[in-house]
């Protein structure tokens, strides 16, 4: 997938770490230090609708679909993720315990056009 | 950068980089609370001592998997002052109504002491809440020890749901076995149940399947 540089202007992802310790919550998530809150932006022009960043073969289909019938289609395509991976936490609650849990589709890997 | 660069999703002006960071910060936290099913992030009154944590999670990282989408739990005891000897310790453990509901694996990390002179025969009761000015209590488990050191005690998970209280008390009755299995005289301590060696409970927790409000209603 792309990712976003300040000069990008189509869809990519744009990487961001946060540290917890920035956010003061270091005293209560033990563990990992921080994480990627990745997020998509940037846009996506008609013939871009259906990318989505990885796998070309249903970009294609739109891209097919999109020549068959009208070339401009009322609708926008917009830069959303395509894909997520989980994020392990390990953390204190209200009581003191210590729990670890994976939090699913946590962090955006990829970015792709709707 | 002000008005000059335009946001390349919605032709907005972009942020100056201080403000987008605050942002980005603050939808980080609500992202982590809204996938933690919290409301607010935990005051911690009494968090467990580091020496504690470290141990348990050095055990507990040994060929341990957590149940998908589910969570693993680590519960330090808190002792109640009256018990005389440790061969009697009320152990109390502080759970939230989510984790004692979708409970499916529970052990019991007792710590004996290296002065053990002989086999130590452990019963593990849970207190449940007064009935008609009565304390129930009810047999969990039996567990026959031999050598000091770190013990996990698995016990039933059954046993350990479902009270709305957030308590949970397990009470501790131990006696030395001889090797006849005679009853010895025993010292005034022969486990930790407090300090870093304190006793913890290791809980798998299911997640919340749907329906299973459902079933509990029913």
């Amino acid at each position: 997938t792309l990712t976003c540089e300040p000069e990008t202007p189509l869809c990519c992802r744009r990487d961001y770490y946060v540290d917890f310790q920035e956010l003061g919550w270091q005293d209560w998530i033990l563990q990992p230090e921080g994480y990627q809150l990745n997020y998509c932006s940037g846009q996506c022009p008609p013939h871009l609708a259906g990318s989505p960043g990885i796998a070309a073969s249903f970009h294609s289909a739109v891209f097919s679909l999109l020549k068959a019938n009208n070339p401009w289609p009322l609708g926008t395509s917009c830069c959303v993720p395509t894909a997520r991976s989980p994020l392990s936490l390990l953390y204190l609650d209200r009581n003191g315990n210590v729990v670890k849990t994976d939090v699913p589709d946590m962090v955006v890997e990829a970015c792709g056009c709707s | 950068q002000g008005a000059r660069s335009v946001c390349p999703s919605c032709g907005g002006p972009t942020l100056a980089p201080q403000a987008e960071r605050a942002l980005v910060l603050e939808l980080a936290k609500q992202q982590i609370l809204e996938r933690l099913h919290l409301t607010s992030r935990p005051r911690i009154t009494n968090p467990p001592p580091q020496a504690a944590l470290t141990r348990a999670l050095r055990r507990l990282q040994q060929g341990s998997v957590a149940p998908a989408n589910g969570e693993e739990v680590i519960s330090f005891a808190t002792t109640t002052d009256s018990s005389t000897s440790t061969c009697s310790s009320m152990l109390i453990f502080q759970l939230s109504t989510a984790q004692s509901h979708h409970l499916h694996h529970a052990r019991l990390w007792l710590h004996v002491l290296p002065t053990l002179p002989g086999t130590l025969y452990l019963r593990i009761f849970r207190w449940g809440p007064r009935r008609r000015h009565r304390v129930s209590r009810a047999l969990l488990a039996e567990h026959q020890m031999t050598t000091p050191g770190w013990h996990a005690l698995t016990l039933p998970s059954s046993g350990l749901r479902g009270e709305e209280s957030r308590v949970l008390k397990l009470q501790l009755h131990c006696r030395l076995l001889e090797g006849n299995g005679t009853t010895i005289p025993q010292p005034r301590r022969l486990l930790d149940t407090a300090g870093d060696q304190r006793p913890f409970l290791e809980l798998k927790i299911q997640p919340n399947e749907p329906g299973t409000g459902r079933a509990r209603r029913r």
